[in-house]
């Protein structure tokens, strides 16, 4: 976040309108659902904050290491949810482990600064990312609902947790966490935030790190925004200086003692074999380094199985003097920067395997290491992540997933200061600031974002919220192509970036909005095919009834169109899919659309009407969408139908399967 | 195996309380203390089986239940539906 706000076009200097005392942010609560927080960090700071909204009902738990003091006008709220952790795992061990709001872990510090953080002028991890650190809604509040533990996170906290921070008055939920896909009956974190959305409050979920593997994603129902992970102009250059003269550029945070001389040449090692079969000491497992092949020399270690920075480790504990960290086929060229104990350095797949061949070859292969670091104005970028999960939504195919991307690579934010910025044990190093990549980390950027919105948009649903972020998003990248995925370097579709990248100032402005209600979620459900007990699971409260006001569920007025075409025999297809879509003037009174649509080979797209003619503000109107099957295609097609008055574009993706 | 509990997420529909209960705890508690009835403990201990009441996102209980008595809850009046505590991780 010493980039980020910059890359989104955040910054107060740039968008001063923005930015005025009133807009930002401040009213607005965000609950961030994690391992806790670090109170102490500069970017919870509430100098020159108002006094706490009126609106807000939470409290501030105290328990081991956290009192009533630790928290303020930043951070307004901070509870604790352990009952089914303890439950499932045993008691908290609070010798070990701290039973309060306080953060062990750092996840939690990390992605509340993301999203509401204070600036910090300076911050850096070891000089690496050096600048003003700031969340994406600096004048928001945040409330810390600690629901991970060391032993993992439960449903039943969570679950908790969400009904808590309704009632304690939270606008905004963010929530980078997950966990296997189940129907949406069967999901309790979906049907709890179901309730939320019911209730007024945005939730906004990790898109899950499983990437970049199809239908991986996780917390995929229409009612909450999934959000997969992108890079940022930032990177951390480093070197790898071959004894035979070649040059191999990759990314390393490391900064320490231990530097490698760059007039010197090491010994380079690789413990795996030219040969298909995975060898274990080839990812540089636990257990697996002999000390007497190692010591003094630069290991070469495959990415997979275990964490990045334990691999390091292995290497180090083992007398290893540096490592080279390879990509496999499923990272490609993608380089994420970790802070490694031991000289480190990431590189790609294919410069791993050249690097491999060189060490296989039988010369005595050596290498050093050097760090150059941080550079900025990469380009392209952003660049989808090759770890970020993808489509498509292997639940309902008609509802588009992701929803969008936003910055998840190489993100320095605050850190707790009970674990050293590697997160392993043996790291002794204390930081106020770490540098980390997830979904986790590009979720709070959006949901900081979303508090951005609220604050100037009170009176926005979190559809209409929703909608703006999706259909303002670009999908351009900084050389003006279309945005790339890391895993193959190819240009990516919207099963990779849903509607694209976050764009927050022409968030704030999108025209039209695709707005829906509760109702219109639970209309989605009843075309589900779920049985009349499942769907009560969603109509608690018995009020609600299907009135079957979607023909299909590709009816949801969704931001994102999906249109699936189905095979009826082996020569013929569906007659003509049609969807419907209403939007809503939030723009000026009097605003005029023309409807654009991108060409599709295997249909014929009509739009009804081809102009949308508003009269006044908060008008809604309707159109009517058919697809026409045309010529089989043997993948989906991609594409996108675009609202333009000539100061607005309202774009939504479209996607058809066949 | 029959007698290891795990922890449920007991959803509940408010509206069908009848109008006996004062408070919707109470009347989870009565549902429970029937699912628990096989058990010497039912009376004692379906307060301390309850660990959360949801009220506002999700109406309802997490309890510790044996998966008898899950099955028997979830075919209680009132009960909407039941879901195991799954573990989740962060991203």
């Amino acid at each position: 976040t010493t980039r980020s706000p910059a890359f989104l076009g955040l910054q107060p200097e740039k968008a001063p309108n923005m930015w005025s005392e009133k807009l930002s942010g401040r009213d607005v609560i965000v609950g961030v659902l994690d391992t806790g927080i670090w109170p102490e960090s500069e970017s919870f700071k509430d100098v020159s904050m108002g006094p706490v909204p009126a609106h807000w009902k939470g409290a501030c738990e105290i328990g081991t290491g956290f009192t009533k003091s630790h928290c303020n006008k930043k951070v307004v709220g901070a509870r604790v949810f352990y009952h089914g952790y303890e439950a499932a795992i045993g008691r908290i061990n609070e010798q070990k482990e701290y039973k309060s709001p306080r953060d062990q872990d750092g996840h939690g510090t990390h992605t509340a600064a993301t999203v509401g953080g204070s600036p910090v002028l300076g911050a850096n991890l070891l000089g690496y990312a050096n600048g003003t650190a700031r969340g994406m809604a600096p004048g928001a509040r945040i409330a810390a609902y600690k629901v991970c533990w060391v032993g993992g996170c439960f449903s039943s906290d969570i679950v908790s947790a969400i009904d808590k921070a309704v009632a304690d008055g939270v606008d905004i939920l963010s929530i980078s966490l997950g966990g296997g896909v189940s129907s949406y009956y069967r999901d309790s974190l979906s049907v709890a935030a179901f309730g939320a959305m019911e209730k007024g409050v945005f939730v906004s979920c990790s898109a899950g790190n499983a990437g970049p593997d199809p239908a991986s994603l996780t917390n995929v129902s229409p009612w909450i925004t999934t959000v997969g992970a992108s890079t940022m102009d930032r990177d951390f250059p480093a070197e790898v200086k071959l004894g035979n003269g070649k040059i191999v550029t990759g990314v390393s945070l490391y900064k320490g003692q231990s530097v490698l001389s760059i007039e010197k040449q090491y010994p380079l090692v690789y413990l795996g074999s030219n040969s298909s079969r995975v060898d274990p000491r080839s990812m540089c497992l636990e257990g697996t380094m002999d000390p007497k092949v190692v010591s003094g020399k630069i290991v070469i270690c495959d990415r997979g199985l275990s964490p990045r920075v334990q691999k390091g480790n292995v290497v180090r504990s083992a007398g290893g003097v540096g490592m080279i960290l390879t990509n496999t086929e499923a990272n490609g060229e993608e380089l994420v920067a970790d802070c490694h104990l031991l000289p480190a350095v990431a590189i790609g797949e294919k410069e791993g395997k050249d690097l491999k061949s060189y060490v296989l070859s039988g010369k005595s292969a050596t290498a050093t290491l050097a760090f150059k670091g941080t550079r900025l104005g990469i380009r392209p970028s952003p660049v989808v992540a090759a770890f970020s999960s993808r489509g498509p939504n292997f639940l309902s195919l008609e509802i588009l997933k992701p929803d969008l991307v936003a910055p998840g690579v190489n993100i320095l934010a605050a850190w707790s200061e009970a674990i050293g910025p590697s997160g392993l044990k043996v790291d002794n190093r204390r930081e106020k600031f770490n540098i980390l990549s997830g979904t986790s980390m590009s979720c709070p950027h959006v949901s900081g974002v979303a508090a951005f919105l609220k604050a100037r948009h009170p009176e926005w649903s979190p559809a209409a919220i929703k909608s703006a972020l999706m259909t303002t998003a670009y999908v351009l990248d900084n050389t003006k192509k279309t945005l790339t995925d890391a895993s193959t370097a190819k240009p990516s579709s919207p099963y990779d970036h849903g509607s694209g990248h976050i764009d927050p100032i022409r968030a704030v402005d999108p025209g039209l909005v695709y707005d829906i209600e509760p109702q219109d979620y639970f209309e989605f459900l009843c075309t589900q095919n779920l049985t009349p007990t499942q769907l009560q699971v969603f109509a608690k409260f018995s009020n609600r009834s299907c009135k079957h006001s979607l023909a299909s569920p590709g009816d949801l007025n969704y931001p994102a169109i999906s249109s699936i075409f189905t095979q009826k025999t082996a020569t013929s297809f569906s007659r003509p899919v049609i969807v419907h879509r209403t939007v809503t003037n939030v723009g000026p009174a009097d605003s005029k659309y023309q409807v654009v649509i991108s060409p599709f080979e295997g249909a014929s797209v009509k739009v009804e009407p081809e102009t949308l003619n508003f009269t006044k503000e908060h008008q809604k109107l309707s159109y009517k969408i058919t697809f026409t099957p045309r010529v089989r295609q043997t993948s989906p097609e991609f594409g996108s139908l675009v609202w333009k008055d000539g100061l607005h574009t309202v774009r939504s993706p479209i996607v058809i399967t066949w | 195996a029959q007698f290891v509990k795990k922890t449920y997420l007991v959803q509940m529909d408010k509206a069908v309380m009848p109008k006996a209960f004062t408070n919707h705890l109470e009347w989870y508690s009565s549902k429970l203390k029937s699912a628990l009835s096989t058990s010497p403990e039912a009376d004692a201990e379906s307060e301390k089986r309850i660990i959360y009441t949801y009220q506002n996102a999700f109406h309802g209980v997490a309890a510790k239940l044996t998966e008898g008595e899950a099955k028997k809850l979830e075919a209680e009046e009132g009960v909407v539906a039941i879901f195991p505590d799954t573990k989740y991780e962060l991203h």
